[in-house]
């Protein structure tokens, strides 16, 4: 009677949780965990991404084959079949940085979605050098044991490309343009991602391209050790338990970011504990004392370079290219922390010119760089929004509503955790650090849209008297 | 860099994913799992629930320790590690009937944040009969591995109890009264389930007790083959690989519901596929061409015994019971099928009375007789009632906002699987077939109202002209 349940049987059954609640929404969700990879594969060697992307009609009506090419680094062979065979599993889970991908779901997730509806398999090219050969190879996930089911492999020539990926699958989807397509991700994706160039035909065969606008990568981020604010008692103890320093005081120092021998001597006095004592002696009171101690020292903030926002002047660019408006604002907050972990939120507005007035604005969210296109009502940015009093600024606005007017809203958010509601990474948490940024940020840019509205109101008052 | 991540390191970080979001939260929901798990276990053996919970100030400022007590049938001893010890494993994931729990995942979950927050133990006490003995046990979840973490276990006198399991454990909290607290939870747990008496200890020491109102036991719910309609491709395909049936024609009837000797020949006519044939020696081609002959095929709707609505009459008198009010209407549509799950939507109005006239409606929501306190932006139930034309019967409602008016409107979908958006189950997924059935119940509850509003309003018109 009771059982052990895999992961995959789990996610196959709760496939709306990973983004494949219906065919239209699932051809999206498999186009972007794929470029997302691709987008973090590229900026982690350094390489300005060159993205193709292809859909194709399938073998039957309501199934698509669609194609994804890199030119990153490549994947080892002996790791491909888990890379895309396997559910949880991947590189950026345990480390602290930014990256678009953080739940080692993604792409599998695709995988089974398309194996679930075609019963095909996903065949995925891969080089990792310039004299290397390629490896090819086809699987399907075996969803009782959460791993990889081998149908094919073998080494081939694949001539024109030094390094890169290639991945396809047939799913049953539903192709369509508009607000949540696939035409729409990749045109927010663009603006977020200057830095890309992604060539993109559509299953009618149309072929557009969204130019690169910068060949300047963003900055490269660093993987930074958890800060002592955000480490729970439960792990602390596991964390002492786990440590190979041979003390205390050396423990904190070396496993934990912003804590040198001073901030260590201070820990060990305010929970009364032994700086030179061996951490995997200490009691569960003294990690708890311990606990409480670094949550009463003064610690600063954790380091930034794990994290790369946007910027407000390239941001304001992007901005710019994409919306014709009369007034344009944008502002980077400074980085700040949830659960110890850093994050930074940008905003931007964009108002009047071409933009229609009497409806509520438009709001575009990103996380890491990635458009977030479906839940938009459960998602933190929408709920900091809407509680945001754009009456103060000239702005209709109702009770427990979007700001009413000829605007356009870009909220993204920055970290090296995205807290999303689901596995889906369409909505973020409403963490109450993250809220108040959020918010800090739309009213930096109310303020100057106030300012703006009232110019012009006295300037058109003063037209009208002449 | 690539690596494997256990289901319990993930969730240890996305706890939010949970239902553990914040310290007031999670109080919430770990007794949440704990209660349901009462429930599901106490109708499983057939025996009218007696439960016990208790809130009491733990070690320190902001930990509570809690504990949910019962009278069902006891869990084996060897068992009982896994089942609190480790995500992803219970008895309810691989049926398809209804019941409150069904992912794996719920008492483990609350044990892992109790050990993250206070790296406390889980304690558990379980009796299987009247002669035996208890079996006590200490317990805390290994994240790595996903698996128990055993500290302590012997075998003991539980005198006064013939067969049942407590379970404590201590975790960081904010007990607080009002909309999303226990109290609530609790109150409306009562409504949805007359048949239970539970009684409550509050942290300041005072004793509730939430009358049984009924001995009458819901009807038992009977496991279910999958219809085929529910069944994708690539579950076919796995299905007839792991068939013990020797013929295709015997494989449909005894593996799926409703699929008698006609319906199994109709399908292998269909597909041109030869029904004497040994399905697993089916190409994928033949198996694609009997998925879609599925499809074509009439087969009539899955049984419906495996859900156990509560009952228009039964909701009615509970809502007569806990609100005062001078119309009550309820409905219970017939079943209907998402994904091939039969599901069953019930919906009550109460209107006027006591209730207040100038705020927006009241709506609860339950599934499986399960209240759902938390994430109603993002639930079918909330879009539903919301795109429900309430101005139709007399009511007020703006754009995209719930009616205004003295009303509570409850709805409750019974399912064998309720399609969550994640795994705190706080709320519903948007299925279409989903939608429809609850604007329908809406509607029928609407139509009531109108009819009683126009009356009423008549009856007053004509004592005016008097
Ligand atoms: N195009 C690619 N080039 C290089 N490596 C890749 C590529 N696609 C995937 N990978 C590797 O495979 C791993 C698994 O990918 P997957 O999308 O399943 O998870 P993820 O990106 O880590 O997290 P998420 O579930 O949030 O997407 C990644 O961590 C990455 O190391
Ligand atoms: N009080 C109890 N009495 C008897 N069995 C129990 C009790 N609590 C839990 N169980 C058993 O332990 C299993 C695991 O419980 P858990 O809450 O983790 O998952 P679940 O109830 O199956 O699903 P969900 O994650 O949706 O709650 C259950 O399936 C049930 O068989
Ligand atoms: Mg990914
Ligand atoms: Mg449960």
């Amino acid at each position: 009677k009771q059982k052990q349940i895999s992961i995959s049987e789990f996610f196959a059954k709760n496939r709306h949780l990973l983004g494949f609640d219906n065919p239209r929404k699932a051809l999206l969700t498999a186009i972007k965990e794929m470029v997302d990879n691709s987008l973090d594969a590229c900026e982690d060697m350094g390489t300005p991404p060159d993205i193709f992307v292809a859909i194709e009609p399938g073998g039957r009506e309501n199934r698509f084959r669609i194609t994804v090419r890199d030119n990153g680094p490549g994947i080892l062979k002996a790791q491909v079949p888990s890379v895309f065979g396997k559910l949880l599993y991947g590189s950026k889970f345990h480390g602290y940085r930014q990256q678009r991908g953080q739940q080692g779901i993604g792409v599998s997730a695709a995988g089974l979605y398309a194996m679930l509806t075609t019963g095909k398999a996903v065949e995925i090219k891969t080089k990792t050098g310039p004299r290397r050969k390629a490896y090819s190879c086809q699987l399907r996930i075996d969803t009782q044991h959460n791993r990889p089911d081998r149908l094919g492999e073998k080494d081939i020539e694949w001539e024109d490309v030094p390094h890169g990926t290639e991945v396809a699958m047939e799913l049953e989807g539903t192709y369509s343009r508009g607000r949540h397509s696939v035409d729409s991700y990749l045109e927010q994706t663009a603006i977020t991602n200057p830095h890309a160039q992604i060539t993109y035909r559509t299953p009618d065969g149309e072929e557009r391209v969204f130019e690169r606008a910068t060949t300047e990568m963003p900055r490269p981020t660093q993987a930074i050790k958890p800060h002592p604010y955000g480490v729970e008692l439960g792990v602390l103890l596991k964390m002492v338990k786990e440590t190979k320093a041979k003390q205390l005081a050396e423990f904190f120092q070396s496993e934990f970011s912003r804590v040198g021998n001073k901030v260590a001597q201070e820990i060990c006095l305010s929970a009364k504990a032994d700086p030179k004592s061996n951490p995997h002696r200490l009691s569960r009171g003294t990690v708890d004392e311990l606990y409480h101690a670094i949550q009463k020292t003064k610690i600063s903030a954790p380091p930034t370079d794990c994290i790369s926002p946007i910027g407000d002047t390239l941001l304001l660019k992007s901005l710019q290219k994409e919306v014709e408006a009369d007034f344009y604002h944008t502002v980077t907050r400074s980085p700040a922390v949830y659960r110890g972990m850093p994050f930074c939120i940008e905003a931007g507005i964009a108002y009047g010119g071409g933009l229609t007035g009497d409806d509520p604005a438009r709001l575009l969210r990103f996380a890491n760089r990635v458009p977030l296109l479906y839940q938009q009502a459960g998602c933190a940015v929408t709920k900091a929004t809407i509680e945001t009093a754009w009456r103060n600024y000239r702005l209709q606005q109702s009770r427990g509503a979007m700001p009413v007017g000829p605007m356009i809203i870009v909220v993204h958010m920055a970290s090296v955790w995205v807290p999303f509601t689901s596995e889906s990474k369409e909505a973020v948490a409403s963490y109450p650090e993250i809220m108040k940024e959020i918010k800090l940020a739309l009213q930096e840019c109310g303020r100057k849209l106030g300012t703006f509205l009232r110019k012009r109101r006295r300037e058109e008052d003063e037209a009208k008297k002449r």
